[in-house]
């Protein structure tokens, strides 16, 4: 409407009472939170926003045509935010699907470099206390940006791969499970989405559990590399560029529409 | 060739022989059921920062007469047709056909929790799509 200049608001003709009533109504149409956040940080990670913002778009696009475009969502999201990896899970059906999608951005970064021996490592945990009780999640996936770096072999192949921390302890390694791997060209750009869907289930049930993932990058000759060296943009990297997770879930119960 | 007798009334069930181009009861300010829309900005409720997208919600209501579903630009089930024939009759006792919503639209919204994560909700058949009697 904005964009054509169709319609104007009309809110401010209304009475102050009215105006109470509508705001009501927007709240609970939209499942929307009672208030604003307190305080918008000055300068937040723009990737999460961006992707999602293109996800909106198509699901807007797919309401109002009433046409599932579930496969052309799934590439859609790609296409946006394009990745090296032909190993992500098929999102078309679940985008469509899904009642609530969630990105996070909160992030505690640890990593294992070039100045610790091998193998190198990085950690990336993120705050899930918000996931939305009463929703099951339908997919999950992290989204990590690579970029092009100086000195590498642009047809060598790299195996990046994903791990789920689980039990945690001081004194020894902790325990891993495989959730994800990519193999994709030195030489290429872009978003790498990994599937890490079954670690979420575990975390929205086990909050506790949620110790974050783990991400090794290694040659075909089995050569540790650190994510940094091969380009992976962590949290210090352009905020369009930062990794985030983003959960679909979906909801058990249908909410049904308040009378006006 | 006489011309009627102005004072004399109509009577009250006569119907108006339907025609295509019957817009009698919107030229007399009366106005067909349809669906009316009363937008939003989400600027002028102070929310720009913390709704994403859409940029404004539009409170779609249905209203308008259904005196003459028959009319052209007026879409109208069997029932609201057969029920206006029998109000005709029974004034008393049944109620003129209504204008409603026919057809509900999905909503969805793109917003900041209080974490700064953004959250994308949709919300199937929630706003009036189209309106009928």
């Amino acid at each position: 409407h904005q964009a054509q200049g169709v319609v104007h608001s009309s809110f401010r003709r209304l009475s102050s009472r009215e105006k109470k009533e509508m705001q009501r109504e927007i709240l609970s149409i939209l499942g929307l939170p009672g208030r604003p956040r307190p305080h918008p940080p000055l300068r937040p990670p723009s990737s999460a926003p961006l992707f999602m913002l293109d996800l909106y778009h198509a699901v807007s696009a797919e309401g109002d045509e009433g046409n599932g475009i579930g496969n052309e969502v799934g590439g859609l999201g790609h296409a946006a935010l394009p990745t090296l990896s032909t190993h992500t899970p098929p999102l078309g059906t679940v985008v469509s699907e899904a009642d609530t999608v969630m990105s996070f951005v909160n992030l505690v970064e640890q990593e294992r470099d070039l100045l610790q021996p091998r193998p190198y490592w990085k950690e990336f945990r993120f705050d899930l206390t918000p996931l939305p009780q009463g929703e099951t999640v339908t997919a999950a996936e992290f989204r990590i940006y690579k970029t092009l770096t100086m000195g590498q072999r642009a047809n060598r192949t790299l195996h990046i791969s994903v791990y789920e921390i689980q039990r945690e302890s001081k004194h020894r390694e902790p325990e891993l499970v495989l959730l994800d791997i990519q193999s994709v060209p030195a030489g290429q750009e872009g978003w790498l989405a990994f599937d890490v869907t079954s670690a979420s289930n575990r975390w929205l049930l086990h909050p506790r559990s949620n110790l974050g993932i783990r991400l090794y990058v290694e040659t075909e000759e089995d050569r540790s590399l650190s994510a940094g060296w091969v380009g992976l943009v962590g949290r210090r990297g352009p905020r369009s560029k930062q990794p985030f997770m983003v959960t679909f879930f979906r909801a058990s119960q249908v909410p049904c529409r308040p009378p006006r | 060739a006489l011309k009627p007798n102005p004072r004399k009334r109509k009577p009250k069930y006569d119907l108006p022989l339907p025609s295509i181009h019957d817009h009698s009861h919107v030229n007399s300010g009366r106005q067909a059921c349809k669906r009316h829309e009363l937008y939003v900005s989400f600027s002028d409720l102070g929310w720009k920062d913390w709704v994403l997208a859409p940029s404004g919600y539009s409170a779609f209501y249905c209203d308008g007469e259904c005196l003459y579903p028959l009319g052209s630009c007026m879409n109208a089930t069997n029932h609201a047709m057969i029920q206006l024939v029998v109000h005709l009759l029974k004034p008393d006792e049944v109620p003129k056909a209504c204008c409603a919503p026919t057809k509900l639209s999905p909503i969805s919204v793109l917003f900041y929790d209080d974490n700064n994560n953004v959250i994308l909700k949709k919300h199937r058949n929630m706003v009036v799509k189209t309106c009928g009697c």
